[in-house]
């Protein structure tokens, strides 16, 4: 129930992967037994602009096969970032970094938002990746800047078998097939 | 540690915007 207009972050703060994909010892090898997939939920976040931080609390993360690879992939899918995080000293950094980043990007959606409409009238020909770098051209030219959250960041080669997936069952089959 | 510096927009926030705005109707 958040405005409509309001610059929407969640922090998914966690040191073990959702239930269900395809972890050894899972106790709820068919996802968590409230029914509810993560996977599906993200898609809807992010329709509705919310964009997750997720924080992977390392060394621990580590000790699963597929947890870094949802973690990017959460952030991936909402348009957000995946942050690793080895001291909990550091946790409210994280929190307020994301949101002020977020809110200074946010602020400049309408900005941004007619420049690629004047793009996609003008030279309708222009595929995603030149729109953006044109985009990003422009602003830059403009001497925009926002505040950034400098951190180490989770990465993984093959997040997106899960970043593509429509479901949890489709996200865990993607990763057995490539194992 | 994790550090705050404002700077120039990037290339990546700028991604990130416009796979958002897609996502939300109006890229």
């Amino acid at each position: 129930p958040w405005r409509e207009s309001a610059t929407k972050v969640c922090i998914l703060i966690a040191d073990a992967p959702p239930h269900g994909l395809g972890e050894s010892n899972d106790g709820f090898p068919n996802g968590a037994p409230t029914g509810i997939d993560p996977i599906e939920v993200l898609d809807q976040m992010s329709m509705k602009g919310i964009c997750v931080y997720s924080v992977g609390c390392l060394p621990a993360l580590s000790a699963y096969r597929h947890a870094t690879k949802f973690f990017v992939a959460a952030a991936e899918k909402t348009n957000g970032q995946a942050v690793a995080l080895g001291s909990a000293d550091s946790l409210a950094d994280v929190i307020m970094g994301g949101a002020i980043e977020e809110t200074d990007l946010n602020g400049l959606m309408d900005e941004m938002c007619t420049e690629v409409r004047s793009l996609h009238a003008t030279e309708p020909q222009l595929g995603e990746e030149e729109v953006t770098k044109r985009v990003w051209k422009t602003l830059s030219y403009r001497g925009l800047k926002t505040r950034q959250m400098r951190s180490a960041k989770l990465s993984s080669s093959h997040a997106n078998l899960v970043c593509t997936a429509r479901s949890l069952g489709a996200a865990r089959d993607a990763l057995k097939l490539h194992a | 540690p994790v550090i705050l510096e404002e700077s120039a927009i990037s290339f990546e926030q700028v991604q990130r915007m416009y796979k958002k705005g897609k996502v939300t109707g109006w890229a």
